[in-house]
């Protein structure tokens, strides 16, 4: 599937197009905690795959329990979307999008925006110290 | 920008890192040079300088398309989904899911494909992760973690840069401007 020029891919692939790996996803749009959905269990496996749901020895449920809604709140935050907890609209659009499969928590520290802010935090403290001194 | 758990990068002292691609996938010269363009984004800012190794067992970072699972633990998905991914320092692994529409040159924005990838943009994010950076909150920022088909993403931003010199040192020939021209070029590309 390596395409030389853009221009050079072949009709019968234009008119062949497949579903994306998480385009159904997007049927979980509104989903609520405290209920339970058909299949929510794969949309906890991506939240596990990319570390927003820690290590489980179990299989995931399909319910919409607190480790899913936290999970959700941490994904929104990372990519700075409105921290809801619910899996709106632009939540969702921005879960399906292609990425990386680097994981985005690792061990359970956040490589992202979690981690930042903390080491902000302890700046800010220091800079507070200063002036009070 | 981030690093990985424990800081990994590549030795001290490094100065060159040699890059080779799976045989088996046969890859023409063209594919090869987009990788090249892309090590060069790095190596223009830092002190490090990349170059294609004659074998592939005894270079520091081996690159391959793969399909669903292939050994690592971390199984590709078919179209879209994951498109890649690459280890941290010094492990060098960097694999490409071989189910995605990889696009190789061209304006990949006016593509008539909806699932086409601009291979150089995957390139340009997994190389800042071999060399040892995480994932970015910063959207404009190579190593923010996703991409949408049809775009093009291939230039360092403040935050990438910052973050890989404070992990290498910067390149005594960057002043910070020197390669925006052809950035920009590339972005309205």
């Amino acid at each position: 599937r390596l395409f030389p020029n853009v221009s050079a891919i072949p009709p019968s692939v234009l008119n062949n197009v497949t579903r994306g790996a998480w385009d159904a996803y997007k049927n979980f749009t509104g989903c609520r905690p405290g209920s339970t959905y058909d299949g929510l269990s794969k949309l906890k496996n991506y939240f596990h795959r990319f570390g927003y749901i820690p290590d489980s020895s179990s299989n995931f449920t399909d319910d919409f329990d607190d480790a899913l809604e936290s999970a959700i709140k941490t994904y929104q935050k990372n990519f700075k979307l409105n921290i809801t907890g619910q899996l709106d609209n632009s939540t969702l659009d921005h879960i399906v999008l292609p990425r990386c499969g680097v994981a985005d928590i690792i061990n359970g520290t956040s490589t992202m925006n979690s981690g930042k802010e903390n080491a902000s935090a302890t700046s800010t403290n220091t800079r507070f110290h200063t002036v009070s001194h | 920008y981030t690093y990985f758990e424990g800081t990994p990068r590549w030795p001290d002292g490094t100065q060159t890192l040699t890059y080779a691609f799976l045989p088996g996938n046969g890859l023409t010269d063209d594919v090869k040079n987009v990788f090249a363009t892309a090590f060069d984004r790095w190596s223009e800012v830092t002190t490090l300088s990349f170059s294609e190794a004659e074998s592939y067992n005894s270079a520091d970072i081996t690159i391959g398309f793969y399909t669903g699972d292939h050994g690592d633990g971390e199984p590709f998905d078919g179209v879209l989904g994951t498109l890649a991914h690459a280890f941290s320092p010094t492990n060098g692994r960097f694999h490409l899911d071989g189910d995605e529409d990889w696009v190789v040159s061209g304006d990949v924005t006016q593509s008539s494909l909806s699932t086409a990838v601009d291979l150089e943009s995957v390139a340009v994010h997994e190389i800042g992760h071999l060399l040892g950076l995480g994932h970015s909150s910063v959207e404009e920022a190579i190593m923010y973690p996703t991409i949408a088909a049809r775009t093009r993403k291939v230039n360092l931003a403040e935050d990438d840069i910052e973050g890989i010199q404070n992990l290498y040192g910067s390149n005594p020939n960057y002043n910070g401007t020197s390669t925006t021209s052809s950035r920009q070029n590339d972005s309205s590309h």
